[in-house]
């Protein structure tokens, strides 16, 4: 299903981040993430936030499904 | 200043440009 391969896409790009394979992405995982992106510091920091809706310091894979899935213009819901 | 980042009308398009870098990065790995 498009949500299977939505999660298994989603997995990979985070495994990406989480080279320690810890669970969870923290934002040193996305600052060292500066030096392989072409992106600013300041915009790695935006995407951080607006991808942790808790704000609780550390991206899930859930919650980074859930920004690529609005990314991929994909409703959440089923 | 619109150019700024961090003024949140910016996050959309920069999550776009995160998520083609780390599909563009994943395709260029061996």
């Amino acid at each position: 299903s498009m949500k299977e391969v939505l999660t298994q896409k989603a997995h990979e790009l985070f495994a990406l981040c989480d080279r320690e394979n810890k669970g969870f992405i923290g934002k040193r995982d996305m600052q060292r993430m500066i030096q392989e992106l072409p992106l600013e510091p300041d915009q790695l920091e935006d995407v951080f936030d607006s991808l942790d809706v808790d704000g609780n310091g550390f991206l899930t894979l859930e919650e980074f499904t859930a920004g690529f899935g609005s990314f991929l213009g994909l409703d959440e819901a089923d | 200043d619109p150019t700024k980042p961090g003024a949140g009308v910016t996050s959309e398009g920069v999550l776009a440009n995160f998520f083609n870098s780390l599909l563009n990065k994943k395709a260029g790995s061996p």
